[in-house]
């Protein structure tokens, strides 16, 4: 565990944190993609199917529990509590188009052809690419609240401290991990576009809106 | 030994 990782993990945590406050304190979840919500439950679920015969540590297995629980309540307020804030019209982003090519990488590109090792993969790809449903709905929407603007920033931040991670764990480990490497470079380059408008505007005190 | 089997992160 180095600094730049736990950090990242923090600010993934807080990201969830911040939606699930979203919705409590706005009673809404408009403006949230529920597809990549569930893509999110699938990434936890087929990564952290590890819970059941590897142990790492205890922070691991907490953070672990903490993810699926999280995204699991999240996608389940969204289905129930705040069902009718939710806008599926403009919620239209193909999910086959994510699930299909991720399905094909991860048979072809694991460290082992194994059932979990590719589902391993799967959720590393997936991950990759589960917030294009939500940057699809940002930009068909073309503006968003600030607390969502925030949430989507703390995800972002996850992401790019990733990189500083693997570098540190390059030098004094030795470690590669080329596949998780690869598509996080992928993850983080897609909020790349976000982040410009979330400085240039929602940190300068103004609204998130993309321009026309 | 190879590390990329590792899976320690989350």
């Amino acid at each position: 565990m180095n600094l730049f990782r736990f950090l990242g993990d923090t600010a993934h945590l807080a990201s969830i944190l911040v939606l699930i406050h979203k919705m409590h304190t706005t009673k809404s979840c408009r403006g949230i993609s529920f597809k990549t919500q569930a893509l999110y439950v699938a990434v936890f679920v087929t990564r952290y199917l590890d819970l059941f015969y590897r142990w790492v540590s205890l922070y691991n297995f907490f953070m672990k529990l903490f993810f699926i629980g999280s995204s699991c309540y999240i996608l389940f307020l969204m289905k129930t509590k705040f069902r009718p804030t939710q806008d599926p019209a403009i919620d239209t982003f193909r999910i086959e188009y994510l699930l299909g090519p991720c399905t094909v990488i991860a048979l072809i590109f694991n460290y082992k052809f194994s059932p979990t090792e590719i589902l391993w993969s799967f959720s590393i790809f997936l991950e990759s690419v589960a917030i294009l449903p939500q940057l699809f709905l940002l930009q068909r929407t073309g503006e968003a609240e600030t607390i969502t603007t925030h949430y989507l920033a703390a995800l972002g931040i996850y992401r790019a401290l990733y990189i500083p991670n693997w570098i540190y764990r390059y030098f004094t480990e030795g470690v590669v991990d080329p596949i998780a490497i690869t598509a996080g470079l992928v993850q983080t380059g897609l909020y790349i576009d976000f982040f410009y408008v979330y400085v240039t505007k929602v940190l300068q005190g103004q609204k998130f809106e993309l321009p026309a | 030994s190879d590390h990329s089997h590792k899976h320690d992160e989350l």
